[in-house]
């Protein structure tokens, strides 16, 4: 057995990782650190018109969430982008130039899903770096599979270390897990060696 | 939109209306 | 060695104090709970002018954090308020007035800071119990240090139970750990025991 001081070390070593962004790792996209969303080419945000804000019983405006919540880390049901269909492009620049090396992507869990299923979370997704946002195709970085079975955060380490660095990079969801109508993306996490 | 293949970037999809941040010269304060 | 139920009360207890804004202390500055910024006196905000908000392409304003974000709990790259050099002021309010026993200042961990250390981090700081936000030179409760090399919560407790009880105080760092522009904090908070 363990005595009961190592067992304090484990705990701690354990909420001090789930307290550094559950990585440890720094996330080059994320909107307050410096990414922001540059184009969301060949995806039409899902306008499910549903989220309707009024005042005084008066109705303003429908409200839905913008391609910016996936750089976001607000993981509650309901805090994603959602495209049309099951395939979109995310376009994000990230803080600073780096080498990547891995990828994250992040859905709630299905026990959280008021649907009971995650059939909206993406599946086969690609990632290409790109020189800038007009850039056609990129160079590709990795092509991963989301698990809906896994975690609900799941980290993709890039096949081989890429000798360009990169300040943008495209997330292309390739496919959801079977949702008809729209594929809803939390958040997509960007790791990396920044150049030197 | 074939996947991986030339974008359909030159059709302007329509485009919800959101608040763009964009960094314009360098990273923010952290 | 310890039972298997012993390691789930380490946990649980553990988990427990986490959630408990992982002090388990009442923090009387933060800003839901009734506390407020009175004034930033002899700072000055480091405008960077580099987040710029635009509609339709239309650029309406630049979003820059400000000082109030040093009393709201969330922790992530560049939710800090930034201001110009080392030597800062933060006046106030709590929410209480309370015999201030302790102050905690946190900062990110330097494994999620996008350039890989927090030279912005506060230093040396002092902190002051003030009459009214006018007062000029407030009764010192304590001078401490913010180690870089320590955890991302330090707490602090005041060298003695100070005698008068205060509404106000005011946060005065003297130092940072090195960034020649700007000195970032993320969060203060306060504790003590409110008067009878």
């Amino acid at each position: 057995g363990i005595t009961e001081a190592q067992a304090h070390v484990i705990v701690n070593n354990a909420l001090k990782l789930y307290s550094q962004d559950k990585t440890g790792m720094v996330d080059f996209a994320l909107e307050s650190g410096g990414g922001s969303v540059l184009s969301t080419r060949c995806s039409e945000t899902y306008e499910t018109k549903t989220a309707l804000v009024s005042l005084f019983g008066v109705p303003l405006w429908y409200f839905s969430q913008s391609p910016r919540v996936v750089i976001q880390p607000d993981m509650y049901p309901g805090n994603c982008w959602a495209f049309r269909g099951s395939q979109g492009y995310l376009v994000v620049r990230l803080s600073m130039k780096i080498h990547p090396t891995g990828f994250a992507l992040e859905h709630i869990p299905k026990a959280l899903s008021p649907t009971g299923n995650i059939s909206s979370a993406p599946k086969d997704f690609a990632v290409y770096g790109l020189e800038n946002e007009y850039e056609e195709e990129g160079e590709l970085l990795g092509q991963f599979v989301y698990d809906q079975e896994g975690e609900s955060l799941q980290v993709f380490r890039a096949p081989k270390r890429p000798e360009r660095a990169f300040q943008i990079v495209e997330l292309r969801v390739l496919s959801n897990w079977g949702h008809p109508e729209y594929t809803c993306l939390y958040r997509f996490r960007v790791h990396g060696e920044p150049i030197k | 939109t074939q996947s991986g293949g030339p974008c359909c970037s030159l059709i302007r999809l329509a485009r919800t209306p959101y608040l763009v941040l964009s960094y314009v010269n360098g990273p923010p304060p952290i």
